[in-house]
């Protein structure tokens, strides 16, 4: 699956 | 926001809050590797380049100026603060950089999300954290005697990563099964090179003793 480039963490 | 999310957060900045009043309070950073504080502004550094491209929320932006900032002023203090400077164990703290962050790097040109800067040094950044706290784990077990705030500061350091492996775990169940294979691999990584020091240092607080690692 692809990765889903979410950079809400830190 | 999950709650294992906040606690893994809330973790990491009482680690180095924790850090800082060791620093601040007794005028000493004996047993804390500057190698891995280094290596710590260069993880924040290369990771929120985004900082300036992209606004995600409050929170976010305040923990990320204050993650770079604290990590800044411990190096600041490690280095150039006359009387803490001096409290460095400096010929026990030996590990090299390079020997973490070249193949880091190689690695996230190898295998990264999207072929673009700030996505290959985000992508580096999870990996060099992944790695940081080695040359800080060297150090502990070269000293002798570990005082309670370093250990707690480690302790915490290592716990907040934990945390955030369970975030990623409810957060796979709660939204659309999202995957993400490079933070996730490296957290695991980062995680079990704690696992040694867990163990000590919940044996030494069972046992109420002086934390100590083997040789």
């Amino acid at each position: 699956p692809e990765e889903k480039a979410t950079k809400d963490e830190l | 926001m999950n709650v294992f999310r906040l606690a893994g957060d809330m973790t990491h900045l009482l680690s180095i809050i924790i850090l800082l009043l060791k620093i601040r309070a007794t005028k000493s950073c004996t047993g804390i590797s500057l190698k891995t504080q280094e290596l710590y502004v260069i993880v924040f550094l290369t990771r929120y380049l985004d900082l300036f491209t992209k606004y995600i929320s409050f929170y976010n932006t305040t923990m990320k100026l204050v993650f770079l900032g604290t990590s800044i002023s411990i190096v600041w203090y490690m280095r150039y603060h006359k009387v803490v400077k001096q409290t460095y164990n400096k010929d026990q703290d030996t590990f090299r950089h390079y020997f973490l962050a070249i193949p880091c790097f190689l690695l996230a040109l190898l295998i990264h999300h999207e072929f673009t800067v700030i996505e290959v040094l985000w992508t580096f950044s999870i990996y060099l954290e992944a790695v940081a706290i080695l040359p800080q784990l060297v150090l502990l077990q070269r000293s002798r005697n570990i005082d309670n705030l370093t250990g707690n500061y480690v302790f915490l350091l290592g716990a907040y990563r934990a945390l955030y492996l369970v975030n990623w775990v409810y957060r796979y169940f709660t939204e659309n099964h999202l995957v993400r294979w490079i933070p996730w691999l490296s957290g695991l990584v980062q995680t079990t090179l704690y696992a040694d020091f867990f163990y000590y240092y919940i044996k030494s607080w069972k046992n109420n003793e002086k934390l100590q690692l083997p040789a």
